[in-house]
């Protein structure tokens, strides 16, 4: 009996051997097909660590590109909460294992009742507009279920699972979020706002680095959504008490809003760019506008002797001012269902030949030669 | 505003760029659900006479894939940084598809931002010698205090991915 346990314990321990060498063989075999820094199969960029760490695990895991992008941005609307979240829209420019790409559009909307003479109250310069009369439908999570409904493998829930536990757990307070919270303008604007519940400590300081963050009622609410579907946001529970937390707050958005809000799925506008293909989402994106800059440096030949010696200054100086025609094209960028316009010419060759045929190489053009209509940046 | 690569094992690829527009939206937290609101309509500002119920405000956001006509190479880009997204992205890819950069080098380098009213911004620690060229060219050189453009990308090329989160955001990407 003795005799029998111990070859069972070394067979056993043999196999164990064995699953761990090739498991390193594996790992050794793909690190020395793509040295340094590189992947062999698949990989995320997030804006943080910890959330492109999920949205690999994702894959790792057999889920779709779709459902590790989705997992990704869960994670970053709790370690990126001042940039994205569930109360804000999306785009995704999708290209599947065949190559065809579509854009899935969840960007907000213009609410119903909203206020007719908004536009009046549009901030002079650059600075934080807030208050709840700026905001619009959100489409951030119809837009997720939609391209996990074409592109998902794993179940809607399971992209929730680590957000929920992030959420509940907490962890420690992100060093670029700290500096947001710690800024001297936007400080006391937490502080003075309903974020602070958020944010602050009992005493109405702001977190900081060291500290942990949690969002507890936000975890109630992604548990709901995971069980129930992106429905319950839009007309479920969720989707009630929003609308009475922003109404109680002065906001017009109303549950029918979010009930009628629609996801846009288009093909993707695609850009010849010498040898390459650019797929960009359109209207009201931004895209165009980088492929008319793209378009018209394309032409230039641009190589890296381009940035030898005193070509370095020239090719400096061509890429400002293409920027600047590209930004006299701005106020083309609208809603086409809305301001229906053709906007093919900023993607077209021939319009970047026309531009770059106007580009001198040793000055530059007044502001009004690039047909620049004065506004304020924005920097959402 | 946060931007997304994917690049999967199939093949396949996501670009995803979301946003609550400025830095914590309207400053509206739905108390009882936990939920930041956005102050989307605020990009209507500047851009438009008019605005429609059911309109999409115009937006920089621009989530990209390239693809070589080959299929061969394939890069997954994007950004965030309210306008400064249109040059942050042009000035990556064209580090690095025609200028030679690696991906991290393309991405991490210095930006120039050319704003709306046509001046030119340099990121801090922009090569000196050649703004002041820029400047005997004619160029009104401006100094805007915050550069909060950030570009996330995944490239596979010959089999091989890399992949790159922008520093300035303090972001990192992963693969296996």
């Amino acid at each position: 009996m003795g005799k029998e346990r111990r070859r069972l314990v070394c067979v056993c321990c043999g196999l164990v051997v064995a699953v761990v060498a090739v498991l390193l063989i594996i790992v050794c075999v793909s690190r020395s097909k793509c040295p340094g820094e590189r992947f062999s199969h698949a990989a995320v960029a997030a804006d943080s660590l910890r959330c492109s760490n999920i949205g690999r695990d994702i894959l790792l895991e057999g889920g779709s590109a779709v459902d590790a992008a989705i997992s990704a941005l869960l994670c970053t609307a709790l370690v990126n909460p001042q940039s994205m979240g569930l109360g804000g829209g999306a785009i995704f420019t999708i290209m599947d294992s065949s190559g065809k790409v579509k854009v899935i559009s969840s960007r907000e909307t213009v609410p119903k009742n909203f206020r007719q003479d908004l536009l009046q109250h549009c901030p002079k310069t650059v600075k934080l507009t807030t208050g709840p009369q700026w905001i619009g439908v959100p489409g951030e999570l119809r837009g997720y279920a939609r391209a996990h409904a074409l592109y998902g493998k794993l179940p809607w829930a399971r992209l929730f699972e680590p957000i929920i536990k992030l959420a509940r757990d907490g962890f420690p307070m992100p060093e670029y979020l700290a500096q947001f919270l710690q800024h001297k303008f936007i400080k006391p604007m937490v502080q003075n706002s309903s974020l602070c519940e958020l944010f602050c400590h009992k005493n109405k300081t702001v977190l900081g680095v060291g500290d942990t963050l949690r969002y507890p009622k936000l975890a109630d609410t992604l548990e709901i959504i995971a069980k129930q579907g992106a429905e319950a946001f839009y007309t479920g529970q969720v989707a009630q008490d929003l609308i009475r937390d922003v109404q109680e707050a002065g906001g017009q958005l109303s549950l029918e809003d979010l009930e009628s809000f629609e996801v846009r799925v288009d093909e993707a506008r695609t850009v010849l760019l010498g040898e390459y293909k650019m797929h960009i989402p359109p209207l009201p994106a931004g895209g165009a506008m980088i492929s008319l800059i793209l378009n018209i440096m394309h032409g230039f030949g641009l190589s890296p002797a381009s940035l030898q010696g005193n070509q370095t200054a020239l090719t400096l100086h061509r890429y400002i001012e293409a920027a600047k025609f590209a930004n006299g094209q701005r106020m083309k960028i609208k809603d086409p269902h809305y301001s229906p316009q053709n906007v093919d010419n900023m993607m077209d060759s021939s319009f970047a030949d026309e531009v770059r045929a106007m580009i001198r190489d040793h000055s530059t053009h007044p502001a009004s030669f690039y047909n620049i209509t004065p506004s304020t940046d924005r920097f959402g | 505003t946060t931007h997304i690569s994917v690049l999967a094992a199939d093949g396949s690829a996501v670009s995803v760029t979301s946003t609550i527009n400025h830095i914590f939206g309207s400053f509206v937290l739905s108390r009882r659900t936990g939920i930041i609101l956005n102050n989307e309509l605020e990009d209507f500002c500047g851009r438009a006479n008019s605005i429609s119920a059911g309109e999409q405000p115009p937006s920089s956001m621009a989530p990209t894939i390239l693809q070589s006509k080959d299929r061969k190479k394939i890069l997954v880009i994007g950004g965030s940084g309210g306008s400064m997204i249109t040059t942050a992205i042009a000035q990556s890819v064209m580090n690095h598809l025609w200028l030679g950069k690696s991906l991290k080098g393309a991405i991490s380098e210095k930006v120039v931002f050319v704003d709306a009213q046509n001046s030119v911004n340099f990121e801090p620690g922009f090569q000196q010698s050649l703004i002041e060229e820029m400047r005997t060219r004619g160029h009104i050189i401006k100094g805007r205090e915050f550069f909060l453009n950030v570009v996330n990308a995944v490239e596979k090329e010959h089999g091989c991915i890399s992949a790159f989160s922008d520093y300035r955001k303090k972001g990192m990407a992963a693969g296996y």
